[in-house]
C-alpha cells in the first residue's frame, strides 16, 4: 500500500491546486525557507484527521485556508486528498484505490470523503486502523519534534512503544 | 495487556540497539522500565552509548548525537509495524554529513516495504531519492510545486 | 524603571525592523506589548511578516523564518549594548543557502565591533571566519583541536 | 576589549589541555557530531559563572570532570580559563590582559581566579558588569536554544529585553 498522489488546495501557502505524484520509495521535498515544503505535511496530517490547530501550527482551523498574502484573495475553501493504492487489500474496501479527502470552508463547514462519497472522520481513522497510519502515529515525523522523543518524560515517552504493543 | 507490552518492549530494546549500532558504528543502549513493578504505566528511560565513550545521561550527548539517537528509537519501534508510508520534516538537520549518509542508507534499506516522503535541505539526502519535488513560490507567499523525477537511470 | 523600559523598547522595535528586512529582504514587523498599562511587568509579543506574505502569529511561520527572526531579535537587542564577544551555537541549522549567506553578511558587519566564535557545520558561514578551528576526536571520547587558520590572504 | 585565547583542561571531552587562540573578528569552530564544539561554548559559560548543572546539559556539576570514556582515565580536576584583552580598560582592573579562570576538583572543591588570585563568583560577574557578558547575557545563544526566544511565553520574552533597559 503507498501512496499514488497527493492533491492540495486553498490550503496554507497552496492557493491554487498542486498535486504531488509520488511513486513506492523515497520521495524528496526541497526547496527554500518557507517556500511550503512544511505545508505539504500539514496537509497529509489534517487529511489523516489532524483535529488541533495548534499541531498544524495554527491558533484555529480557520488558518488553514490560504489566507492571500498581500498580493492575492483569500481562498474559500481548503482541501486536500490522499490517493492511496489498496494493494494487498489492506484497506477494508473494495476499491484497488482509496481517495481520502478533507475540505474546510471560510464559513467554517468541514468535511470528509472517502472515494468522494461523503463520511465521518470516525470512517477514516477505522479505514487506516492497524496499518500504522494516522495522526498521532509514528508515520509523520514534524520538524523539530525529533527531539521531544527524548526530551518526553519517560512516562510520556512510552505511548510511543504503547502504539505498536 | 501486560504480555503484549512486555513482548512489544523486548523486541524494541533489540530493535533499538541494532539500529544505533547502525548509525553509530557500535555502541551500546539500554532501555530500561522506570518501575518494572507496574509495567503498564511505567516510564522508559533510555541510556545511549556511542563507541568508547561512557553511558551518560542523553542530555550529555551532542545535538547531532540526539537526533540519531531519537531516530534510532522512531525505527525501532517503526520495525515491528512498519506503517506503508511515513513522513520525514528535517529530521537531519543537525547531523554532520557522514552521519547523513549513515541515515540515508538507513531509509534506503527500509524503503524497500515503506514509502517515504523526506523534506530536506541536505544533498546527501536528497541523492536517495527515485522523486524529487522542489517547492518553490516565485511570487511571494504562493506555493508551487515542481518536480525533478529522477528514477534508475541516475543511481545505477 | 518605566521610562529606561520604554527607550530600550522603542530602540529595539527599530533595530528589529532594520535586521528582519536585511534578513529577509524586505518585510515589516511589530513588537508589542501584551499589556500596555503594566509596562514593567507586560510580556511582548512579536509580530513579522516576510515580504509579499501576511502579518500572522509567528507559529506559523516555517522553521527557517523562525530562526531568523529570532536571530534578527537577538540582534535587535544586541545593537544597544553590544557584548564585546558573542558565542553562537549552530543558529543557521535551519537556513537554506541563501537565508545563510545574508545571516554570514549580517555577522561580519557586527564583527567590527564584536568578536564572534560561531560553531558551525554550514560551508558558507565558515567561509566568513577570521579563523577556523576543527575540533577532532580522532580517539573516540577523547577531543583535540586542530587549528585552520585564514586571515586576510584568502578574502582578499 | 576581545577574548586573546580560551583553555581547557579535564572539562567534559577535554581530557587534555587545549587552547583555542583567537583573533578579534570572526572564529568558527567545526567538526563532526559529537566531537566537542558545544562543549567549547559549555566551558566558556561556565568559567563566566554557569551554576546550573542543566544549562550545561548535566544532572549535576561533578559530570563536567572528563569521565573517562571506554579507554582513559577519569580527570581528578576541570579546568577552563579565558584570556581577555582589557582594552580601553574597559573591565575595573589595572592589567591589560585580564584571565578568568574557573576550577573544579573530583572532591568537589570549586574555584575561581582573576589572573591566578583566587576570588569569588562575585567578582567575576562584578568584572564583567555592563559589558554585555555575562551567564544570562545574550552574549552565548546555545545549540537548539534560538527556538526558544520565539516560544517563550510573552511574559518571560521580555527578560531579553530587561537586559538592556
Ligand atoms: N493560511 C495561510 N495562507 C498563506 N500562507 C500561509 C498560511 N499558513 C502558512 N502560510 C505560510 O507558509 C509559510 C511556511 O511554510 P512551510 O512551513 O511549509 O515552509 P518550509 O518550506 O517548510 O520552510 P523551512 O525550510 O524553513 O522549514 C509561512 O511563510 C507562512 O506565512
Ligand atoms: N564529562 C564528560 N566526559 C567525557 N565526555 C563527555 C563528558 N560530557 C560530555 N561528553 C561527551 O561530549 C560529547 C558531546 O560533545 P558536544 O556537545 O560538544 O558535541 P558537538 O561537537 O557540539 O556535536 P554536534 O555537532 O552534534 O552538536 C558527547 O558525546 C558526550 O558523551
Ligand atoms: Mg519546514
Ligand atoms: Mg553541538
Amino acid at each position: 500500500m503507498h501512496i499514488n498522489s497527493i492533491k492540495i488546495s486553498g490550503f496554507k501557502s497552496f492557493a491554487e491546486d498542486v498535486e504531488l505524484i509520488l511513486e513506492p520509495g523515497v520521495t524528496t521535498i526541497v526547496g527554500p525557507n518557507g517556500c511550503g515544503k512544511s505545508n505539504v505535511s500539514d496537509a497529509i496530517r489534517w487529511v489523516l484527521g489532524q483535529q488541533s490547530p495548534r499541531a498544524l501550527r495554527c491558533a484555529n482551523m480557520q488558518d488553514l485556508l490560504f489566507n492571500g498574502g498581500s498580493n492575492f484573495k483569500p481562498a474559500q475553501r481548503a482541501q486536500a486528498s490522499l490517493h492511496i493504492t489498496n494493494v494487498e487489500g489492506k484497506l477494508a474496501l473494495e476499491s484497488p484505490e482509496i481517495a481520502v479527502r478533507r475540505q474546510l470552508t471560510r464559513s467554517g463547514a468541514s468535511d470528509y470523503f472517502i472515494n468522494d462519497a461523503p463520511c465521518l472522520l470516525r470512517d477514516i481513522t477505522e479505514l487506516f486502523m492497524d496499518t500504522g497510519i494516522g495522526v498521532d502515529a509514528y508515520s509523520v515525523m514534524e520538524q523539530s519534534k525529533i527531539d521531544l522523543i527524548l526530551n518526553t518524560r519517560p512516562e510520556e515517552r512510552r505511548f510511543l512503544f504503547d502504539e505498536v504493543a | 495487556s501486560r504480555e503484549a507490552f512486555l513482548s512489544a518492549f523486548e523486541q524494541i530494546r533489540a530493535n533499538f540497539q541494532e539500529v544505533f549500532e547502525e548509525l553509530f558504528n557500535g555502541g551500546e543502549t539500554e532501555l530500561l522500565l522506570t518501575d518494572p513493578s507496574d509495567v503498564l504505566e511505567s516510564g522508559i528511560d533510555i541510556i545511549a552509548c556511542p563507541p568508547g565513550k561512557k553511558p551518560q545521561s542523553i542530555t550529555q550527548l551532542s545535538g547531532g548525537e540526539r537526533s540519531l539517537v531519537a531516530i534510532a528509537l522512531l525505527f525501532a519501534v517503526f520495525k515491528i509495524k512498519p506503517s506503508p508510508f511515513c513522513v520525514l520534516d528535517e529530521v537531519d538537520a543537525a547531523l554532520d554529513e557522514s552521519n547523513v549518509l549513515r541515515f540515508a542508507n538507513l531509509i534506503r534499506t527500509y524503503a524497500q516495504q515503506t514509502q517515504f516522503i523526506i523534506i530536506t535541505h541536505n544533498k546527501r539526502t536528497m541523492e536517495i531519492a527515485d522523486v524529487m519535488y522542489g517547492v518553490t513560490m516565485e511570487q511571494a507567499g504562493l506555493s508551487k510545486i515542481v518536480s525533478a523525477k529522477f528514477g534508475n537511470e541516475i543511481r545505477a
